[in-house]
């Protein structure tokens, strides 16, 4: 009996169990063939593809435990706050199995000499420093699901009225992540850390991508939709 | 919310429709 008990799994966490079912279904770039290859149409693709993924994102914080409960003010301060922290992680996620590629969708991924090509090199470079990080740690796809929820919890803006709350959601995230490092990696009590620590690098990112999509805006050759441009204006 | 009225649309309703 113990020999049974001990070789059973541990339960899964409730928590992650929840965060792997709301996982949104992939997105493709589908670069527009009509346009001719280049940095224009590269970055054009690159605009379309966030904004789309600024609307799944919005859809998967509804399904965050707590993040509906928050008042829809502050759901707009926190999501206006860490959406494009949330975007690369799923972007860095999305790169771990390709060595020395960004996969922003899996129908555009750039190694360097497309990134070069497409004008990209120094946005590519970015998520790549994020990648190996990711990469060094194994993340596993339960680590990047809590941490993608911790990502959203885990805003510092200061336009958020009830900080408590986004307190509590990102307390119940912490202990779910905790939880599921004790259970199912003891051998490594520091790994829960060690994910956590990632988070200033995500945020370091983010703003350099920040910045590259700013710039775009600036000289106002590629078209941006509405919702892009609304969460863009909203970081600045 | 004025400035941010798409966000606020899909937050309270949800369509993503017409953006």
């Amino acid at each position: 009996i113990a020999t049974a008990t001990a070789k059973k799994p541990a339960p899964m966490n409730t928590m992650v169990s929840h965060l792997l079912v709301v996982e949104p279904e992939k997105l493709y770039a589908m670069p527009d063939p009509a346009l001719p290859d280049g940095p224009t149409k590269a970055a054009s693709t690159l605009c379309d593809l966030a904004d789309r993924e600024i609307v799944v994102i919005i859809g998967w914080a509804k399904n965050i435990p707590g993040f509906p409960a928050l008042s829809l003010a502050d759901q707009m301060s926190v999501l206006q706050s860490v959406w494009l922290e949330v975007l690369l992680l799923v972007v860095a996620w999305r790169s771990l199995p390709c060595e020395d590629e960004s996969v922003f969708a899996e129908d555009f991924a750039l190694d360097e000499e497309a990134a070069r090509a497409a004008g990209l090199l120094e946005l590519s470079g970015v998520v790549l420093q994020l990648v190996c990080k990711y990469r060094a740690l194994r993340l596993e796809r339960e680590e990047y699901v809590l941490l993608k929820a911790l990502a959203l919890a885990n805003s510092d803006s200061v336009h958020i009225e009830d900080m408590s709350a986004v307190q509590r959601l990102r307390d119940v995230l912490h202990e779910a992540l905790l939880e599921y490092e004790v259970s199912r990696r003891p051998e490594e009590p520091r790994r829960a850390g060690r994910l956590l620590l990632t988070l200033p690098l995500l945020r370091q990112t983010a703003t350099r991508v920040l910045n590259h999509f700013y710039s775009l805006k600036l000289e106002g050759k590629v078209p941006m939709h509405k919702l892009f441009l609304e969460m863009l204006e909203a970081m600045m | 919310t004025e400035r941010h009225k798409i966000l606020h649309r899909l937050l309270q309703e949800g369509s993503p429709s017409d953006i």
